[in-house]
């Protein structure tokens, strides 16, 4: 079971990851399911552009502190525009 | 600070807001007052001065929404997204909504409606995102623990000022 529940809170952390590198880092939806799976390529350049622009530790990883800022409640609007 | 792409600003220094509706959380008078001190914030370090109108078009339209609003930015609910706003120009261009969903308050118990409020209206006047966790338009939600002390950061100053220059009263 607790092998189940960690598998659990990745995916949902990878989901909470992804939805908010595409609402907000303009991570394209095009993005294949495998590298975001893998966590890999584009998705780690995102999740390095979010953590510098919010002041995180650059790691390029979904770490606790990342979470945690991806948690607060914010603004809507983008950090990065096109 | 940033500004939005093409830096887009008002091209004149007197703006007309509306508030549209209001949050059932509040008294009126506790928005109205709300957006009027959030409003003053951007006024007193620029030119720039506003104006209510309860009727007809505003540059500024403020209201209040949950979910799907009409604008294909639809809110998610309590927590996360607590409002958002647009660059300046006409039609929505400018307004400022806020996630209905959201407990507002005039204190800290919720969410502060004033401190939104504030960095929403930044956003109408065309400030983007800042990178400084200082300042009023960074994008996550800091909630204050004396809000009679708040003040703009240097680089909310910065930012505005490139936008409309200072205010030369002071």
């Amino acid at each position: 079971y607790p092998v189940d529940r960690a598998a659990e809170d990745e995916n949902n952390n990878m989901e909470l990851t992804q939805q908010y590198l595409e609402n907000y880092y303009n991570l394209g939806k095009d993005v294949k399911p495998f590298v975001r799976r893998r966590n890999s390529g584009p998705v780690v350049e995102k999740i390095r552009e979010m953590q510098k622009f919010l002041g995180l530790e650059v790691t390029g990883k979904v770490d606790s502190d990342t979470l945690a800022m991806m948690r607060r409640p914010r603004c809507g609007v983008p950090d990065v525009g096109d | 600070f940033t500004t939005f792409p093409g830096m887009p600003k008002w091209r004149k220094t007197h703006l007309t807001y509306r508030i549209m509706n209001y949050t059932p959380d509040l008294p009126r008078d506790a928005v109205d007052s709300a957006i009027e001190k959030a409003l003053n914030v951007w006024k007193e370090v620029t030119p720039l001065t506003f104006s209510r109108t309860d009727e007809g078009e505003a540059d500024i339209k403020i209201s209040f929404a949950v979910r799907d609003h009409g604008d294909f930015n639809p809110f998610d609910g309590p927590g996360n997204v607590l409002g958002h706003a647009y660059p300046p120009g006409p039609g929505i261009y400018g307004d400022a909504h806020f996630d209905d969903d959201e407990q507002w308050t005039s204190d800290t118990s919720g969410t502060n409606l004033f401190l939104v409020a504030a960095h929403e209206l930044g956003h109408s006047l065309g400030l983007f995102h800042s990178a400084d966790p200082s300042a009023l338009m960074y994008p996550v939600y800091n909630v204050l623990a004396d809000l009679a002390r708040f003040h703009l950061s240097q680089d909310d100053v910065n930012g505005i000022q490139s936008l409309y220059g200072g205010n030369d009263s002071l």
